[in-house]
């Protein structure tokens, strides 16, 4: 009989494995953990929400994974920490104090049409799959479809780039399907969004180059999950702004999320060693997994620690 | 399937804005079809772009001609797609 135990989180899964994955860590973990569906891609794929809960009525803390679909070290990172979490409950004090107080959303495929293509059709895509009338181009990139300085610097207009807006704000249904539950929940209080790769712990903003008004918490919290990460295996991230570690880039979701008042606001890029990019091999799954859990960590105990 | 045969992925080193601004005129070419896998924004941070194989002459000698240090991160993307399916067929497999 299979359980989630058995299940190889060291490998490069399909996305209907990894559904089946989810669903052998729900069954395992019942009382910690249920799958809930949020929405339904462009192409009609359910989008499924890991909550992690042990009471009613709690704050929330939100984290995607793998919004850009080619990043498959990512959705596999995300799928490994929610059999973490839910294993580690009852077990470890961090996450158990944590789960006592917070329900933590965990999206382990944010972007699951893109997904699919990439394992079927091009291994490169990274957009989600809708098609615009009017142009022979496909997708929009999700993390350009935020509304938040949606249409600015650092974002497309044009539907054949790999970075385009979009037509208008929350255009994609994956976005609009993210921001509604983030709105109709109206209490998450941290929102941890993770891609690859370039071993960067970033913070608002993307879209302006301004330092957002709790800067210094922010950028403390931040160095202190690099270091928590670091700590493992020694892969050094570098932390800051958006707009001041890599480029300004518009309509990207952890700007949004921070202006609507989610204070705790990150966005992680794991791993590369500078030799594979997107196409790490499935050696690197689990280290890339294990040092990333500690820097999440970090993050949402300090999101704990510091209610608001 | 889209395949990736002789595409390659170079590792840009830019050492100035100067040499930055270079590489965002090369993004800016679009009929090479480019796909930067970091973007050219920040001298602390290496430019990954994925070159067609018809586009890789052009680029390197752009490179070269404005000596901006470049290394070869893949030397032929469609060999590590591969080694990547035989892995997951493998694992699936198992």
């Amino acid at each position: 009989e299979r359980n989630s135990g058995s299940f190889n989180f060291g490998a490069f899964h399909t996305l209907d494995n990894l559904y089946n994955a989810i669903d052998l860590i729900v069954a395992d973990y019942k009382s910690v953990v249920s799958k809930q569906q949020i929405g339904t891609s462009y192409e009609g794929r359910p989008i499924y929400v890991l909550k992690f809960s042990t009471g009613a009525d709690r704050p929330g803390i939100w984290i995607d994974a793998g919004i850009h679909s080619r990043e498959w070290v990512t959705q596999a990172t995300a799928l490994w920490t929610a059999h973490q979490l839910a294993f580690d409950y009852g077990k470890d004090t961090s996450v158990t104090s944590l789960l006592n107080k917070y329900d933590v959303f965990l999206l382990v495929v944010t972007n699951p049409d893109g997904y699919a293509y990439s394992h079927t059709a091009n291994r490169m895509w990274r957009k989600t799959r809708s098609i615009k009338s009017g142009s022979r181009c496909v997708g929009v990139d999700p993390n350009r479809n935020w509304n938040a300085g949606f249409g600015g610097p650092g974002a497309s207009a044009d539907p054949c780039s790999d970075s385009y807006r979009g037509p208008s704000a929350e255009s994609e249904v994956e976005v609009k399907t993210v921001a509604n539950f983030i709105r109709s929940h109206g209490k998450i209080k941290g929102f941890v969004s993770i891609h690859s790769y370039s071993q960067l712990l970033l913070f608002p903003y993307g879209y302006k180059c301004t330092n957002p008004a709790h800067y210094t918490e922010l950028n403390t919290v931040g160095k202190a999950a690099a270091s928590a990460l670091s700590a493992l295996y020694g892969t050094q991230y570098t932390v800051g702004t958006i707009c001041s570690t890599i480029y300004q880039a518009s309509g990207g979701s952890i700007d949004w999320t921070y202006d609507i008042g989610i204070k705790y606001s990150f966005a992680f890029e794991l791993r590369d060693t500078g030799r594979y990019g997107f196409l790490l091999p499935a050696t690197q799954i689990l280290p890339t997994a294990q040092e990333t859990w500690l820097g999440i960590k970090k993050i949402l105990e300090h999101v704990r620690d510091n209610p608001y | 399937e889209k395949t990736f045969v002789g595409e390659q992925v170079l590792r840009i080193k830019a050492s100035s804005n100067e040499k930055m601004g270079l590489l965002q005129d090369l993004q800016s070419l679009t009929h090479l079809q480019l796909d930067f896998w970091t973007e050219p924004a920040n001298p602390n941070i290496p430019v990954d772009v994925r070159i067609p194989f018809r586009s890789l002459q052009s680029v390197k000698a752009y490179l070269e001609y404005n000596n901006i240090d470049y290394t070869i991160m893949i030397e032929d993307l469609q060999v590590i797609i591969n080694n990547e399916k035989e892995e997951m067929e493998f694992n699936e497999r198992k």
